[in-house]
């Protein structure tokens, strides 16, 4: 953790709120809502009582705004910049400061920045922390989508916040015991200002243990998506991505959320339309268009937008013919053919793969075309099937493009 | 991602404009000391790379960019 230069802190344990606006994105309970929540965090491990107020001079005066708004730091539209707090002081100090271009949600989503986590990231500078270089740790600068039912704060937020404060009063130093979520005061604007109370005991670290990704080499590995991007292939297995390039020999490892931190839950399907530099993913019932970083607007979108019936509720594998423009959909033991041109469903469609493609008599996990070829990956195995003919060439590992 | 030299003028554009608003980088604008301005610039990429644990080269590699375009808090991670 750190702290800002100085070390400005607040000299008194009340604290007060305002709350100037509200975003259109979100029900104003629910910012209400997210906010305490977000004060809540740090209450509970500090002797630091909360209290809204509304009207008048708060110490920590929280709004949203776009573009310039009047302070040292513009907001730059949608993505980049989120959210801004200054820390404590006089005047704009302490005050928080919320990208109106972004769009805030209640829960963690693929389309939007859960106001909770950014709100208690931002409050954390209100109260005299700076950024953590700890992974994981709520003052850590980028937005990491998580799933916030039951969030708990990090260890090393607990060791920064209680340098500037201490414990929370009659408390034990460290926190021994989880507490749960407790649901904020509810309050009405003509009531007096009201306090957000801290739970009965201090909060428990989070626990720190992130999925492991598998070998490369592993011969059980198997795969949940594959797609080309840019002259680049990308294999996907839950939040972990395994990319292999012509411009470096290596393979390299990164997660899913490195490059698209809104769709970091996994996929089922990939493919790229490349004279569009575009990428289609898919999980569940949904779909989203990126192009290199950036997910295009008005995603996700049914998969039903594609021309499958509502009784097809995902899909398995998905992989894109250059020369045809067709792209065939993988679903159980069947597969359909999308023509890209006009943007529809060919008729006469699902077909059994078994049918066309001889010697694949199983479900497909994942599909890639390149040098000319189809592969489909089912479980470690993987098939290469020639383009025009539809016929099996060879059978190999899943990974055997890791040079294993 | 691999990107056409257009896009990599803009990388760079971005890489600047990164390092200014959150590592303190202040662009050198004459070009008599465009050296310098590049060592400035490096010296902050080391920075940046070091505070977010990745590999400290001090050139603006793909982790490096890809890390600049993640969506994060608009205060600096460093002062002056």
């Amino acid at each position: 953790y750190s702290t800002f230069p100085h070390s400005p802190r607040w000299r008194k344990e009340d604290v007060t709120y305002r709350i100037l606006n509200f975003t259109p994105d979100m029900l104003q309970a629910d910012v209400e809502e997210a906010i305490a929540k977000a004060f809540q965090l740090w209450s509970s491990v500090t002797p630091l009582r909360f209290t809204r107020v509304y009207s008048g001079h708060a110490d920590i005066m929280i709004s949203f705004a776009s573009g310039f708004h009047g302070d040292f730091y513009s907001f730059d539209g949608p993505g980049g910049t989120l959210a801004h707090a200054y820390p404590p002081g006089n005047d704009i100090g302490g005050d928080a400061h919320f990208d109106e271009d972004e769009n805030w949600t209640k829960f963690t989503t693929y389309s939007g920045y859960n106001l909770f986590l950014v709100a208690a990231h931002e409050l954390g500078h209100s109260l005299g922390l700076g950024h953590s270089n700890v992974f994981g740790a709520l003052m850590y600068p980028i937005y990491m989508a998580k799933d916030t039912r039951d969030y708990r704060l990090p260890q090393d937020d607990i060791d920064g916040i209680q340098a500037l404060y201490g414990p929370p009063r009659e408390s034990p130093a460290l926190p021994t015991k989880a507490s749960p979520p407790q649901q904020p005061t509810e309050v009405t604007p003509a009531e007096e200002p009201t306090e957000v109370s801290p739970p009965e005991a201090p909060t428990e670290p989070t626990p720190s243990k992130a999925p492991e990704r598998p070998e490369d080499c592993d011969p059980r590995l198997t795969f949940d998506a594959i797609t080309t991007l840019r002259g680049e292939i990308l294999f996907f297995k839950g939040s972990f991505v395994w990319r292999k390039s012509p411009y470096f020999s290596a393979i390299e490892h990164d997660t899913i959320s490195s490059f698209w931190p809104a769709l970091a839950g996994g996929f089922d399907a990939g493919y790229e339309v490349d004279k569009k530099d575009r990428v289609l993913f898919f999980k569940d019932g949904q779909y989203w268009a990126v192009s290199g970083y950036n997910i295009e607007p008005g995603f996700p979108q049914p998969i039903q937008n594609l021309g499958f019936p509502s009784s097809i509720r995902r899909i398995d594998a998905a992989v894109h013919d250059q020369n045809t423009k067709r792209t065939y959909f993988f679903v159980g033991n069947k597969y359909w053919s999308f023509n890209e041109n006009t943007q529809a469903m060919e008729r006469g469609y699902p077909r059994k793969i078994a049918a066309d493609f001889q010697g694949i008599g199983h479900s497909v996990d994942a599909a890639l075309q390149r040098n000319g070829h189809f592969y489909f990956f089912h479980g470690p195995n993987q098939y290469e099937v020639d383009i025009k003919s539809k016929k099996l060439i060879s059978k190999m590992r899943s990974n055997s493009w890791f040079n294993c | 991602f691999p990107v056409v030299p257009e896009e990599e003028r803009e990388d760079v554009q971005l890489a600047k404009k990164y390092l200014e608003s959150f590592y303190d980088f202040k662009e050198e604008k004459s070009s008599l000391l465009k050296s310098k301005g590049l060592d400035q610039m490096a010296a902050k990429i080391r920075e940046m790379q070091s505070f977010f644990g990745l590999e400290v080269t001090g050139q603006l590699n793909r982790k490096t960019l890809d890390m600049m375009k993640q969506p994060r808090c608009g205060i600096p991670d460093v002062r002056s």
